[in-house]
């Protein structure tokens, strides 16, 4: 295991004992700035840690970035290790960074689903579901991100336990999920929230359960536009935005639905790269371009979320 | 652990609301075990889909006699597996 978080090889996959090795080598080195916390456990018992980045205060408004709940999607939980380094490094010297820090905290949870992960190490690649087991059903897993209470059980999600996108027994039926949902009410001061999935290059606000228009969608369409623009700038990458209903499909259950539901109002989905030579195998030698891009993005959202206090 | 050698990975882009239809029908085949990397949207957008061997002359005659055009966008998922693996344990020589 890699000694300090400067030896750390960003640009290669790693398995989830070595995140977390990441993660308490980045707390050591960073005692002043970064906590972990563990807010549950998973179905198989394995800790569900959120990294948080913190210049003092308590309670202060918050920022959320989530990778890894499908967790097949290996680009994601990798940029999220990329993301916590970069926060370190350049929470002093950035000035959008170190202005957000000067007021709010960050929260970033980077293996959302350590099971599933665990199981794409192991097992099976593909894996993308959660691991928990329901009476009743003859599969495993259960889709995390159709189990929220936002539309749940509706279109756009499976009620067939065997379907990669089964929405489970019930809303927050996943400790996975769960824990997100405590931590957030419990919390009660989070600005944005930010659940990163890969592939197919797309920025997405709410609604997916409902075509109804989420009464900020101007804003958040505004907000889209612009961090695509700067993502694109870095290496032409190119997204679509959107509403998740107009933009892709319907899909029920799922999270930022639910956090926007909470008066989160900037509420994001981003869909990294692949453009369709890998999909989900996107080759390591990717991964730190996929994360500077996407950082681009993160930071006019912090940016906007910075000026327009609600 | 699960191999995948011989799987492969399509990629259809229904211009059609017909061919739409009739790609979305496949979600419901279980038994090709038709695992969709990218789900059908609409019209013009890519559905990605990683079929298992077996399954592969069934699905892409069906494709075919519905005039349904597609491209192989990864043609063995276990050689990528395979390159993946290689990385992961070179950078860990490297660590």
């Amino acid at each position: 295991l890699p000694l300090s978080t400067s030896t750390f090889d960003y640009s290669s996959y790693h398995t989830l004992d070595e995140i977390y090795n990441f993660m308490d080598l980045l707390v050591a080195e960073n005692p002043n700035l970064v906590s972990k916390l563990e807010i549950g456990r998973s179905t198989e018992n394995r800790p569900l840690y959120v990294l948080k980045f913190s210049k003092g205060g308590s309670n202060r408004p918050a920022f959320w970035i989530d990778t890894g709940i499908h967790s097949r999607e290996w680009v994601t939980q990798a940029s999220g290790v990329w993301f916590a380094k970069k926060i370190v490094q350049d929470h002093e010297n950035d000035q959008v960074l170190a202005s957000l820090l000067d007021t709010m905290d960050i929260f970033l949870e980077i293996v959302t689903n350590p099971d599933g992960f665990a199981f794409t190490h192991t097992k099976n690649r593909m894996w993308r579901k959660t691991r928990s087991k329901h009476s009743g059903s003859i599969c495993v897993g259960v889709d995390p991100n159709r189990n929220w209470d936002a539309g749940f059980g509706g279109s756009g999600a499976s009620s067939n336990p065997c379907s990669e996108t089964y929405h489970g027994p019930y809303a927050n039926s996943e400790p996975e999920v769960k824990a997100i949902v405590d931590f957030v009410k419990s919390h009660g001061n989070i600005k944005a929230f930010v659940s990163i999935h890969s592939y197919s290059q797309l920025l997405l606000y709410p609604y997916g359960y409902t075509r109804t228009p989420v009464p900020d969608q101007k804003e958040l369409h505004e907000i889209s536009e612009k961090a695509v623009a700067a993502l694109t700038s870095l290496y032409g990458t190119q997204y679509k935005y959107g509403s998740i209903i107009t933009t892709i499909y319907q899909a029920s259950g799922g999270t930022i639905d639910w956090t926007y539901d909470q008066g989160i109002k900037y509420s994001f989905t981003f869909e990294l790269r692949d453009t369709g030579r890998y999909g989900f195998l996107l080759p390591a030698k990717q991964i730190i371009p996929a994360a500077e891009e996407t950082w681009l993005a993160l930071q006019v959202i912090m940016q906007h979320t910075l000026d327009n206090p609600y | 652990t699960e191999t995948f050698v011989g799987h492969q990975v399509l990629r259809i882009i229904p211009t059609s609301d017909e061919e739409l239809q009739k790609v979305q029908e496949l979600q419901d085949l279980e038994d090709l075990q038709l695992d969709f990397w990218l789900e059908p949207r609409g019209l013009g957008l890519p559905v990605d889909v990683r079929v298992p061997f077996p399954s592969l002359q069934p699905l892409k005659v069906h494709l075919e006699a519905n005039g349904i055009s597609y491209s192989i966008m990864i043609e063995d998922v276990q050689e990528l597996l395979e390159q993946e693996q290689t990385e992961m344990l070179r950078s860990s020589r490297r660590g």
